[in-house]
């Protein structure tokens, strides 16, 4: 489903080059459940927006169902993200003129998918992070955790193929990052869904069926959860 | 040094008023070490805006020192804030134009004091929270959890007698949450700041001399490490 050869990623700021990615190689199998974790600055979300089609590398090779997409032009990027791939931001990025519900709505809209129909959807996604009862609230007027879960909402509305969730739990009181986890496996579980997650904790991790670290920019472990 | 007295805040939304605090009474002692738990959407960020003097109470009253600010006009809590108050926001607020560096330098420009002295001071700063590295990137080029440490570097840099931090490990790897935690405890018991810390982190909240909960905006229950 998803495959990475020699990804490197490199910045110029001020007059010099940073390489934050080296050479990264990368399989994830279809309805996989992988978890990323590694220090601060490692460069996990760099990967997550790789993948995600937000971001280009500057070199390597990248498959998405057999096709390489690294290179495609932006429009034809936009569509296959667009259809293909619901993506978790770990800084949210909620449109704060509009609200909660309107938020997740947007995917929809851009699907041309019916206003009444989108709202329907998206209530009922509302629903199952449990953030109907603020549907009408402006980002500003939400908790941090609140916005989180309307963000995981936008996410999953347009029911994709690959959920890529960078952080999904870091605003979270432990039980509702349980809520999100529990709603993450079901999804990959019953539906067939690919579902990469970046945390930093161990606790999410640890249910995760795989998981590679990252480490100044590169790929250096792995573990399966038959390997424990 | 800080006590609340039947603090209560209530929102006006949408034409229906949502309170949101109810009531809270709470006494911090100077030198305290408080870690305030709760689940999302509780009230912990909106009680601590209170206490950061970035919010008023709808009613109550708050002494800082023994001085009733609730009701003080803008300028006079701006100043107080300012001298006396270290905030590490839960959505880090730094400025996007302005380097890491620069963000740490506000505060002490606020208070007049001289660049060459405000870079050196920031620059230590930023070493103290191993971001010094990163000291000349906009906070777009910077990771979730190098801009908190950057946010963490700012709340400090100005020496405050009391520092609020709002779930200040959210975006970290264990081991630079634990950094963050010995150098929140080293100015507690070595400068006798006071600090008041929101966490989802039991692992952070444990180390907390004593901690309470929030519940729907209203305290729940106390644990002080002498009564486990
Ligand atoms: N636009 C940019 N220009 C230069 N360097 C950048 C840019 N964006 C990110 N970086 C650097 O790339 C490195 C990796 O960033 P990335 O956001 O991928 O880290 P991360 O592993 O997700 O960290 P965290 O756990 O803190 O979220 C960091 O050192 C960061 O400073
Ligand atoms: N401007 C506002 N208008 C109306 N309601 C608000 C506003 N700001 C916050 N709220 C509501 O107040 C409640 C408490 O928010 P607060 O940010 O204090 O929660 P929290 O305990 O910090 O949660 P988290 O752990 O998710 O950060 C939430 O239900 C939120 O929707
Ligand atoms: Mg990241
Ligand atoms: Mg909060």
């Amino acid at each position: 489903m998803i495959e990475l050869k020699g990804i490197t990623r490199t910045y110029m700021i001020g007059g010099t080059s940073q390489t934050i990615l080296h050479g990264i190689d990368l399989k994830v199998e279809d309805g996989e459940f992988l978890g990323i974790i590694g220090p601060s600055g490692s460069g996990k979300s760099t990967l997550m927006n790789i993948i995600g089609l937000l971001d280009r590398p500057t070199t390597g090779q990248y498959f998405l169902q057999d096709e390489d997409v690294a290179q495609l032009d932006d429009d034809r990027r936009s569509i296959i993200r667009n259809q293909f791939i619901g993506f978790v931001f770990q800084m949210f990025f909620l449109l704060p003129r509009l609200t909660a519900l309107e938020n997740v709505m947007l995917p929809l809209s851009y699907r041309g998918v019916p206003e009444a129909k989108a709202k329907e959807m998206s209530m009922q996604m509302l629903e199952r992070v449990e953030m109907a009862y603020r549907a009408d609230h402006k980002p500003s007027a939400l908790s941090g955790g609140q916005q989180q879960r309307v963000a995981i909402a936008r996410a999953l509305v347009g029911d994709p193929k690959v959920i890529l969730a960078d952080e999904p739990t870091g605003a979270l009181d432990s039980k509702t990052s349980q809520d999100v986890m529990n709603l993450f496996m079901k999804l990959q579980q019953e539906e067939k869904k690919t579902v990469v997650l970046i945390t930093h904790d161990m606790k999410i991790a640890d249910q995760c069926k795989r998981h590679i670290e990252v480490q100044d920019g590169r790929l250096v472990q792995e573990t399966s959860v038959g390997d424990q």
